[in-house]
């Protein structure tokens, strides 16, 4: 554990409690895509099935354990809890033009070829396109409120935090994982552009807003 | 190796 993996961590937890917090104080899924929402829950649970197999560490379960509880938790409060405001009709991303070629790629591109190996590369994979719909949605609307604003930046500043961190533990422990860091470079670089507008506008008090 | 059972990260 290294001080790049740690904010990364915080940043990833802070993005997904910024987003109930959102959805549980207003009582409203406006702006958010249940589609992205979806993948994310997946992600978690095809890269956490080693909660049953492999103890690492109490912080690397609690962890674990609250993703899959609050991503599984988020799409109950979108589908169910706060259906009527989910805003399905800008929410049209196709998702199986992610999961097809993400689930193909992780049968190719992977370091085993195991059930346990081929979910955690496919969640991986996956993890690193989920967040499209969003973008999708956001770009659809042509806007997005402040609040969805920080969750997106909270959740993109996590991939490039991690980054930071396999840069670190490349050079001190010779450790690398190249199908995270690839995937990982893929994920962070879907959000240069919401990065590039909410420091220019968001930070500056303004509404994220796209030009027409 | 980089299998499953080193996997440590999130």
């Amino acid at each position: 554990m290294n001080i790049f993996r740690l904010a990364g961590d915080l940043s990833h937890l802070a993005a997904i409690i910024i987003l109930l917090i959102k959805i549980w104080k207003t009582r409203s899924c406006a702006g958010i895509s249940g589609r992205s929402q979806v993948l994310f829950a997946i992600v978690f649970i095809t890269r956490y099935l080693d909660l049953f197999t492999n103890f690492i560490s109490a912080y690397n379960t609690a962890m674990k354990v609250f993703f899959l509880g609050s991503s599984i938790g988020t799409v109950y409060l979108m589908y169910l809890k706060f259906k009527a405001t989910y805003d399905h009709n800008h929410d049209t991303f196709r998702i199986e033009f992610l999961l097809l070629p993400t689930a193909l790629l992780s049968l190719v591109l992977n370091h085993e070829f195991s059930v346990m190996e081929i979910l955690w590369t496919f969640s991986i994979y996956l993890e690193s396109v989920a967040i499209l719909p969003q973008l999708f949605m956001v770009s659809k609307t042509g806007e997005a409120e402040s609040i969805t604003s920080h969750y997106l930046f909270a959740l993109g500043s996590y991939r490039g935090l991690y980054i930071l961190n396999w840069i670190y533990r490349y050079y001190f422990e010779g450790f690398y994982d190249i199908i995270a860091i690839v995937a990982g470079c893929v994920q962070t670089i879907l959000y240069c552009d919401f990065f590039y507008l909410y420091i220019t506008k968001v930070l500056k008090g303004k509404k994220l807003q796209l030009p027409a | 190796c980089h299998c499953s059972s080193e996997k440590d990260e999130l």
